[in-house]
């Protein structure tokens, strides 16, 4: 979806710095 | 990355037994003990303390010690629930446990909430929510002009904002998180459920142990 279209909370949940999934990567 | 030079369990900081944490999160007792070993692995990557610096935080979200970044600062902030500027052991399991996909929905909401109340004053003000898009264009090197900006925070908080007082309280939150669940997705990790499978190193130095 184009960012314009998004609830802005959506767009900021796609951030990095979010993503603690990374933690787990070997 | 470094390595730890202790390997008792004991010897970390904040240490606490599996068996309280495993009671208090959603996590069993073996899953707490290989949480461990992820945190051994983080806490010693730079400064060999037992203790995750915020600089160690960032090493393993991003693979860069230096990288700034306003929403792993804000993650970092909440996971360090003393205010002593590290996380302990104790903080990092209960912490993570809300982000467990059998933790409570409602502790996924209010860490949320916490999280983009960036001044922390109990409600998610229109400049915050606009500073958060903005760091978020940044990090993803997205160039929006400020009226398209203004044009996403308006009408996120014409969907959230139902006092229309300007700033979104928890109770509005609430409603906006049941409207679009998807809002908390990231408050979610799968990896937590197979957390034994991906650090079995512990439970195996336990079976050695008690050999």
């Amino acid at each position: 979806a184009s960012p314009v279209t998004m609830n802005a909370f959506e767009l900021i949940s796609t951030s990095q710095g979010l993503n603690l999934g990374t933690l787990f990567e070997k | 990355m470094g390595c730890c030079s202790s390997k008792k369990v004991g010897r970390t900081p904040g240490y606490e037994d599996p068996t309280i944490l495993a009671s208090e999160t959603p996590f069993t007792e073996s899953e707490v003990e290989a949480l461990h070993e992820l945190y051994k692995k983080l806490s010693c990557s730079i400064i060999d303390d037992g203790l995750i610096h915020k600089e160690e935080f960032q090493l393993a979200l991003f693979r860069n010690s230096k990288r700034k970044n306003l929403f792993a600062d804000r993650i970092f902030d909440l996971f360090d629930v003393k205010r002593n500027g590290v996380v302990d052991y104790g903080e990092f399991v209960r912490s993570l446990g809300v982000f467990h996909p059998n933790a409570n929905v409602e502790d996924k909401i209010n860490f949320a909430f916490r999280l983009y109340d960036l001044r922390q004053t109990g409600y998610i003000e229109r400049e915050e929510l606009k500073e958060m898009v903005l760091a978020l264009l940044h990090e993803s090197d997205l160039i929006l002009s400020d009226d398209v900006v203004e044009t996403i925070v308006d009408k996120t908080f014409r969907d959230a904002d139902l006092k229309g007082d300007g700033k979104i309280d928890q109770e509005e939150w609430k409603e906006l998180v049941k409207k679009h669940p998807t809002l908390i997705k990231n408050m979610t990790l799968p990896y937590l459920k197979d957390i034994t499978l991906a650090f079995p190193s512990f439970v195996l130095s336990s079976e050695v142990e008690d050999i």
